[in-house]
């Protein structure tokens, strides 16, 4: 069902919010 | 009463992997129906809902990512059900079935974990909090 996540892991956060966490 | 859901805004592309996920704009905005802690959240987006990465999203009222929690040095032991090689310099690589202790919980689903001397982010859907009986 679609309610289901995905198996994989999410991506590594996007350069973007990298930043961020310095 | 009307469910109230929380809109968050897109901060990068993302080109969905798999079936259940969607496809995202920088600058979209999104309402989260559920968040999970494996770093995969449902969304909705106009007619569209499925799952996508957290780390992609910042809340519409202002930059901060105030939900994280604190580090915690001591560490919890978690062990790995599935293996993960390390592919950026700041992960961190186990094999299945090993022991480690996560410092720092984020929401995007990359934890930080310590084995040894050696300390990197790893995938939290992959670790399963020690001694709690839960099937996988």
């Amino acid at each position: 069902s679609i309610k289901n996540p995905p198996q994989n892991p999410p991506p590594r956060p996007p350069p973007e919010m990298r930043r961020k966490r310095v | 009463g009307p469910i109230i859901l929380e809109t968050y805004r897109v901060v990068a592309d993302f080109v969905k992997t798999s079936k259940n996920e969607i496809n995202l704009h920088s600058g979209d905005l999104v309402e989260i129906v559920e968040k999970s802690q494996n770093g995969w959240w449902f969304c909705q987006c106009e007619s569209k809902h499925g799952w996508v990465p957290a780390s992609y999203l910042e809340p519409l009222d202002g930059p901060e990512e105030a939900e994280d929690v604190e580090p915690n040095y001591e560490g919890e032991l978690y062990i790995t059900i599935n293996a993960y090689k390390a592919e950026q310099e700041d992960e961190i690589s186990l094999d299945m079935g090993e022991t480690t202790e996560v410092i720092h919980k984020l929401l995007d689903g990359w934890w930080v974990a310590r084995k040894g001397e050696e300390v990197g982010y790893f995938p939290s859907m992959y670790l399963q909090k020690c001694g709690k009986k839960e099937k996988y």
